[in-house]
Parts: structure tokens; sequence; C-alpha cells
């Protein structure tokens, strides 16, 4: 469908809904929490790399559920938090290029790089 | 900017890259000068060269259009949602959805038609990949995995150009400036692609 400028697309194709738009329900999700769709969610982070379980995903917002959406919000410059929140969701339902953002467990984006922690702050000495 | 696992890239031999497009496509010259303004983007800033081929299997690149399962274990999904992907060096293959609805002009600022996807900066994120260079956190990026909605971005960042010149240096021609204009959109709190 190739259309030379956007005057020329008939208002019927704006009616379809995205291939992600069921995961805005999602929102508002918490670890512990059982909502029907999060086994597709597992899906769509593994697809681009944030989980790498191959087992049959449930719809338990589990530890690894968790782990992926951080990761995640890293990625995309989110503030992370491990929930399903609005801005999160809004960012998982947006169309996107189909390459994975981690490929086999590696990635420089965000969540790849080193960052200093509360510890790298102590120096440690000792007195002479 | 990052790369793919093992930093792939094309080879010193093989840097004048031709690209070809998929017959049963059909698609119009302009549809194609579409793509080869975006490959110039890249090859202002290296000196990596494309050219144009009409030989599909002799081209180092292939560029082509499919609908759902196409054979490359990536199936597409239909209206939105993956839009295209392409691989690392040197595979060559980049592959859009045919089921998007790709505006090919530039006045996608205009749109109210939240389905409507700029050909263009679609193709310029993918031919990164096919260069060799993976997504990037940095949001003006090409490399950025998702873009605003009513958006066109088709100019190469910083990050976007200090990571394709780590893989294939600088083309002499180029002379040091980057770009650091936002995406143009008149709406940036909706969707779309990337």
């Amino acid at each position: 469908r190739f259309f030379p400028n956007i005057t020329s697309i008939p208002p019927w194709l704006n009616a379809t809904h995205g291939a992600w738009d069921s995961f805005r329900n999602l929102s508002g999700c918490h670890p512990g929490e059982k909502a029907d769709g999060l086994s597709k969610l597992k899906n769509y982070l593994k697809h681009f790399g944030y989980i790498n379980s191959s087992s049959n995903f449930t719809d338990d917002f589990d530890s690894d559920l968790k782990t992926a959406i951080e990761t995640y919000q890293k990625n995309f410059n989110l503030n992370v938090t491990g929930d399903l929140d609005p801005e999160t969701v809004q960012q998982i339902v947006r169309p996107r290029c189909g390459v994975a953002d981690i490929v086999n467990g590696s990635t420089t984006m965000n969540s790849g790089k080193t960052t200093q922690s509360s510890n790298a702050t102590h120096i440690h000495t000792v007195s002479h | 900017y990052t790369f793919f696992p093992g930093k792939p890239r094309w080879p010193q031999y093989n840097r004048d890259l031709t690209y070809a497009f998929q017959p049963e496509n059909e698609l119009t010259d302009v549809v194609k000068g579409v793509f080869t303004r975006a490959f110039s983007r890249w090859s202002a800033v290296t000196a990596l060269t494309f050219t144009q081929t009409d030989s599909l299997a002799d081209a180092d690149l292939k560029i082509g259009f499919f609908v759902g399962d196409h054979g490359d274990g990536e199936p597409f999904d239909g209206l939105l949602g993956t839009l295209a992907h392409a691989f690392s060096p040197t595979s060559g293959r980049l592959h859009l959805d045919g089921d998007e609805n790709w505006v090919v002009s530039s006045d996608i600022t205009e749109a109210t038609e939240t389905s409507a996807v700029d050909l263009e900066s679609v193709a310029v994120h993918e031919i990164g990949h096919l260069l060799g260079l993976g997504h990037s956190s940095v949001e003006n990026a090409i490399m950025y995995p998702t873009i605003p909605s009513r958006t066109r971005k088709v100019e190469l960042a910083s990050d976007d150009i200090l990571g394709i010149q780590e893989l294939y240096g600088t083309n002499p021609s180029y002379n040091g400036s980057t770009s650091t204009t936002t995406p143009s959109s008149e709406n940036e709190g909706d969707t779309v692609y990337g």
C-alpha cells in the first residue's frame, strides 16, 4: 500500500487497530498479579530479546517479566519501576522495527552499559 | 549507538555496494527514489557507495515488501506492530511489511491518519542495520527503535554518524557537521514506528 501523500489514504483504512493495541489493557499491572494477555506480552518481550526463556508462557506477572520490563525501561529512557505503568505501555504499543534490541543476550543500549552504582562512590583507602 | 554481536560489517574489498528491489513488488520509480535518498544519507558520511542494479541475484542489498510469513522466520503482523526488519552484514536483506500504509512523500506531518508510515524514515533506519548498526537508546537517533506518529525522521544524528564512521571511516567529502534537529512532528504524544 503506497500513498503519494497523506490525503490519498482512504478514510476506511483509519479504522483498523494496530497489532499490539491489546497491550493497552495491561496498563497498571504489577508483579504478583495475573492478567489475560501477559503471556502474549512475554512473547513480545522474548521476540525483542528481553526474555531468554523458551518455555510456554503463563499470564502470571512473575519475576522474569519484572526483570524484562526493567531492562526495557532502561533502554527506552523510562522510569525503572518494573511495573506496566502507562508510560511503559504507551512505548510498548508503538509500531517499531522488528530487529531485536538485545541480540543473543547482548546489547550496548542503556541496559548493557555499566553504570556507576552507589557502592562505586565509596573509595576504600588505608592511612599510613 | 550499538553494533550487532561480533561487530559484523561489509569487508574492506566490498565497500561499493549494489542494491536491488524484489521484482514481484513492481515498485514505481518514485518509491525506488525514496530508497536512493535514504542510501545517500549514509554514503554522505562514510566512504561507502550505493548503486542500484536490476539484478536481484547479484545485488549486495536486496529490498522487498512482504506480507505475513515470508520465509525468513520473522513473519510480519499486519497493520502497524512490526513495520520492517533488516539483517546484519553481510546478509543484505531488507524486508518491509506490505500491509502498512506507506506514505512516499514528505508531508506526513499533516497526517491525521494514525496508521500512516513515512517510508523514507523507516528505510534510513533499516539501512543502518544492513550496514551493521544495532538499536540506540538515543531518542533523536535514526537507530532508535520507535518514532512518534506523524513524524518524518530522516536526518542522521551525531550518534548514528559516530557509529557508522566507527565501522567504515569518514567520507573525505564529509564536512563534519552533524544534525541536531529533532523529528518534525505535529503531535509527539502519539504512536508510531521505527
